[in-house]
């Protein structure tokens, strides 16, 4: 059985691509066959582990139908840890998807075959800082949906905005997707500002936190400079051990 | 004669708004009658300055033709400031104004009347974290544009994306654009990664850099949860000084 996240919040900056590359490489090194799909133009998933952005051997071929998902797998340096890379070019896929009658569901339809062949344990989707439609066919192709929550207000102001989608999504192209969890980023234990976002969120969704809070720490933000996940980069890091909590909780939710 | 600036960068979380919301306001308390556009369906900026997002008095039925930007305009409890506000419906309108034969100069020929009545110094244009159709609309109506930059390596990567867009609009839309400057924000001088990226993007762009540096600090970040700008709610805090600074390297500039 495979089982498909998407990690999704259309405010910017808020530690969607640093969860994506270090919750996947956590999960292959606890011996979990995954695969990350870099959704994001800027393609930061597929620098941040050392790969190039390759033309036509990324999602974006695959969203028009021009290329199979099988074909434009790549392996890393992490054992069990496979990544389809992304590019610039993507950034220009929306418009041409908008004209499909398929608008919503090319990556749902590329994904079928490999979830069918059961390869990957897991499937991690990284989104763009937007909710237009890259993201829409994350959610529609998703099982459940993690979103990062930076310990900031503004990051704040827009955790409603994800949550109306999601459930605009259940309605309409993936009733069963779910919300696999809330989890807390750069959290500061000096600010007030970040006490104050945890206590707000906490009170507003009892349930659907993840437990493990993810804290500002240097080395997750030095890891992508050398193409390395954090487990590579500096495994004895606060950061590291943060991850590595996270795919446990992960693990036991899904 | 009036200034447009527009605030641009793809890359998620690095400033853009903070520095729209500080650099108006410090041009303000100079004097200079400021109008604040916010073009981000997050509608931050709407919300970092207290205001509420009224649907139909946003900057969303302007770009549509439904209303003049001069009816939609709102003063703040800043002299001197104005704002345009935005609200979610925004995301939308680039799929509504991709259908249109004028989808660049939407705002353009907005803006237009408002900088013939020349009433405005200054207009700060606050973009999406995206290189869409908004953001090619705002690039389009601009004189000059502000790249904030994150110093961090994600942010690094992304400016050459940034400066080919710049030329692009250059050789088509607005022959007029040029960059205004760099801007170095959530400076950290504690990390080695903040002085790393500073080093390399002072290689590379030996001028077009502003000298202003914006340094980390919590003042910012706790602003916009008391809907002020950083003058009103901590006039002598590091963040406020360095946006002084900004705004009073703005004006030599412009
Ligand atoms: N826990 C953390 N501690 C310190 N720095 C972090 C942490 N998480 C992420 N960062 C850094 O913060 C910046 C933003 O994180 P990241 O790029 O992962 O966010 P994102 O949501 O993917 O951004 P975008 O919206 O542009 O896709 C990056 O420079 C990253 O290295
Ligand atoms: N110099 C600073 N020091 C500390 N915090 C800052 C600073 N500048 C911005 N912030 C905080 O960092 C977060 C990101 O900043 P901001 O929202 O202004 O970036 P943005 O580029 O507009 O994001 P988006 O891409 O989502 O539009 C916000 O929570 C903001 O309060
Ligand atoms: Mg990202
Ligand atoms: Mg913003």
């Amino acid at each position: 059985n495979t089982h498909v996240t998407a990690i999704t919040n259309q405010k910017g900056g808020v530690g969607k691509t640093t969860t994506s590359i270090n919750l996947a490489a956590a999960l292959a090194q606890k011996g979990k066959k995954t695969l990350l799909i870099d959704l994001d133009p800027q393609a930061n998933a597929t620098s941040g582990l050392g790969l190039n952005k390759l033309s036509d051997q990324s999602i974006y071929p695959v969203l028009l139908g021009e290329q199979k998902l099988v074909d434009v797998i790549q392996e890393t340096e992490v054992p069990k840890l496979h990544v389809v890379s992304s590019e610039l070019d993507l950034a220009g896929a929306e418009i041409e998807i908008a004209r499909m009658d398929s608008y919503l569901t090319r990556l749902k339809e590329s994904l079928d075959p490999v979830i069918a062949a059961g390869t990957y344990a897991y499937i991690i989707l990284d989104c763009p800082p937007s909710l237009g439609l890259i993201t829409l066919n994350a959610l529609t192709a998703a099982h459940s949906l993690l979103v990062p929550l930076q310990c900031e207000y503004y990051a704040l102001e827009g955790l409603s905005v994800i949550m109306d989608m999601v459930i605009k999504v259940q309605e309409s192209s993936n009733p069963k997707i779910r919300l696999d969890g809330i989890l807390f980023t750069m959290f500061d234990n000096r600010t007030n500002l970040s006490k104050d976002v945890v206590e707000e969120v906490r009170n507003h969704f009892q349930d659907g936190l993840y437990e493990t809070v993810i804290p500002r720490n240097v080395r997750l933000s030095e890891a992508p400079s050398h193409g390395e996940s954090i487990f590579t980069y500096a495994p004895a890091s606060r950061g590291a051990n943060a991850y590595r909590d996270l795919a446990k909780e992960y693990i036991r939710r899904n």
